[in-house]
């Protein structure tokens, strides 16, 4: 279903889900709760809006029965462990590169998804300070080196 | 029709809300 334009600030997060149905179906659940819940904030009211996020929450449902048996689905507690750890591996895989002067669009990417999972993490409750500086670094980080191999430069 | 509306769209969204509680065993 087409995301509504009034939602388009979680559509990052819906195709990161996507991405990882297969590869880690708890990363893919949490990417979705988050965008469950912050759809619900930006609009819950015009009827395209309810209708996607109606479906949303059926997607959610079906999920949690399939993953049920997961820990990491049904003790939020593990599942925030299991989102920090994999946003910051994602990080530390991106800033390795940057460090070693490897720039491509992997590293991007990861930079990008590693700040995309850190919003997921306030599912869980308040950012802590430490996430909340690598979530703007990451994010701020994807956009610089796009934008310098986009005009042909080096990264510094 | 107004008020039949916005009546759905409000029970709906408290459906949608209650929804999500139960999801996360918050109910």
């Amino acid at each position: 279903m087409a995301l509504p334009a009034q939602l388009k600030a979680i559509q990052h997060h819906l195709r990161t889900a996507q991405e990882h149905d297969k590869r880690d179906p708890v990363v893919a659940y949490y990417c979705r709760l988050y965008a469950m819940q912050t759809g619900m904030k930006l609009d819950s009211k015009t009827p395209e809006c309810r209708k996607f996020l109606v479906k949303l929450m059926d997607q959610l449902e079906t999920m949690k029965k399939e993953l049920g048996d997961n820990d990491s689905i049904n003790q939020e507690v593990v599942g925030n462990a299991h989102i920090e750890n994999y946003a910051l591996k994602m990080f530390l895989y991106a800033d390795n590169e940057d460090r070693a002067g490897r720039f491509h669009k992997n590293m991007i990417k990861s930079f990008y998804s590693a700040s995309l999972l850190l919003d997921v993490l306030s599912v869980f409750g308040e950012l802590s300070e430490e996430n909340i500086q690598h979530r703007k670094y990451a994010r701020w980080k994807a956009t610089y080196i796009h934008n310098c191999l986009k005009n042909g430069e080096t990264p510094q | 029709t107004g008020s039949v509306g916005t009546s759905v769209a409000s029970a709906e969204q408290d459906e949608l809300s209650q929804r999500l509680a139960k999801l996360r065993d918050q109910i």
